[in-house]
């Protein structure tokens, strides 16, 4: 069965969509079966694929609430072992319509347990929030992987999120464990990026991924094209660093 | 009476915290009084000043649920005619409390007509988010001031934020007018900030500020260090740029 891993920092802008969207690819890239579920309705791993937002019959929500199976939601793309289920707008929308069900927090769970597949991997983009779309994620998710942006104001929060996540997993999800941090943006330019890696590793210790993602412009650069920055450049440090991520994320197993 | 101008964008991490602290600062030093209410439960904001944010006797959630009037809230800064209300967890509890109001989109903007208050501005830091706390902020306000980061994901959500913006105008806050639209992080390195400012400023036109405000360093380093950017370095180009903002936003009227 796939392990399941959420992608989730409330801070807005760490490079949660940047991280799902090419960690994913660099595994499909050793030839992994992965499948990615878009759950942030701003769509950003939907458009970083190219792929269009509100095609209204394939997508994350149809599967959601059970009008679609996993088969006939997802959407194949270029690469031969990545899949997407993509993001529309009716999204926003799942917690009043979730409302008046006895347990909310476990709907994608359900929707996941249904569907046999044979992914090796699930992915899931999560939004800058702790709202009913994240908590689902959690709840469905073996693991977090927690993006942090190389910055102060990132590094605040990341407390708040350990207490969500300690919270789910003794309420809905026993088996939610930490799969790691990831230090993104990375910019060698200053000394704000090694003060704030030397605070991670001092906490956090080898939860940290080694591999750091630098801030790179070819990252920022590759949605406008709807590629993955693998396919944009993958010679730039900034496909380069994902590779390697990847790498390192399978070893830790 | 002040006039209230919410800061939102539903994309995360474009510079809504950081525009609310330094705009806030600029138009106190030009000797305006103004308050900044920090809504996002992150405490961004908060801690941009260097406040604990989970002070429990004095913050917007007291104000918000009607405990304590503004005057017992609110926090004096070190800068003369700056007040925060400050963010603390509990905010992030709102939309299951206020299920049961009848209109808990208005809680907010109720307790500021109660409010009698010698202020020229409030300003209001949204979360990444457009969940009952960012509805309570454009309920209550005159103005929304979009951040826009240069750069492509940034752009892709604008659409839909005013959408929403159109919706709570006609629904419940018929003077929500857009203030206008602030490119944030502009990075002279690349063509991607050039021709993501040339996209926005050929749809919006004249409602894009002339300033812009560009990616620098020390604006990053400021809130580990408890200031806005305007005390920690105010020669930085950082700084200026929200000093050129201000006066320009003060001119726009
Ligand atoms: N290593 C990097 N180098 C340069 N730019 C990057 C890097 N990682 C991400 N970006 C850019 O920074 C912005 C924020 O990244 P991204 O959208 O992935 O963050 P996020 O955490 O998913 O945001 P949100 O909170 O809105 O979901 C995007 O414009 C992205 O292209
Ligand atoms: N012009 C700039 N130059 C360099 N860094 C900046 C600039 N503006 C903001 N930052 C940094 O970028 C990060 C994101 O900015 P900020 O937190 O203000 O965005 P936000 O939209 O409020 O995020 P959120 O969606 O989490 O509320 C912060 O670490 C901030 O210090
Ligand atoms: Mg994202
Ligand atoms: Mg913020």
């Amino acid at each position: 069965t796939p392990k399941i891993i959420a992608i989730s920092n409330q801070k807005g802008g760490v490079g949660k969509t940047t991280t799902t969207v090419n960690l994913a690819t660099a595994l499909a890239a050793f030839e992994k079966k992965v499948l990615l579920i878009d759950l942030d309705p701003q769509g950003n791993a939907t458009i970083s694929f190219g792929l269009d937002r509100n095609k209204d019959d394939k997508n994350t929500y149809q599967f959601l609430i059970g009008e679609k199976t996993l088969e006939e939601s997802v959407i194949k793309t270029d690469i031969p072992t990545l899949d997407v289920l993509a993001s529309s707008l009716d999204l926003s929308g799942i917690s009043m319509e979730f409302n008046s069900l006895k347990k909310p927090q476990f709907q994608l769970q359900q929707a996941l347990l249904k569907s046999a597949s044979s992914y090796d991997y699930i992915f899931i983009d999560c939004p800058p929030t702790v709202g009913l779309l994240t908590v689902n994620a959690l709840v469905a998710a073996d693991n977090i992987l927690i993006p942090i942006q190389c910055e102060y104001l990132s590094l605040e929060g990341v407390v708040d999120l350990l207490k969500t996540v300690e919270r789910i997993h003794c309420n809905f999800n026993p088996k939610l464990e930490i799969n790691g941090f990831v230090l993104t943006m990375f910019d060698t330019r200053s000394n704000l990026s090694s003060s704030v890696e030397e605070d991670v590793r001092s906490v956090f210790g080898k939860k940290v991924y080694q591999t750091v993602i630098p801030r790179n412009i070819r990252i920022a650069e590759a949605p406008s094209h709807g590629k993955p920055v693998l396919l944009y450049d993958w010679r730039s440090k900034g496909a380069q660093s994902y590779i390697n991520l990847a790498s390192e994320f399978i070893k830790r197993g």
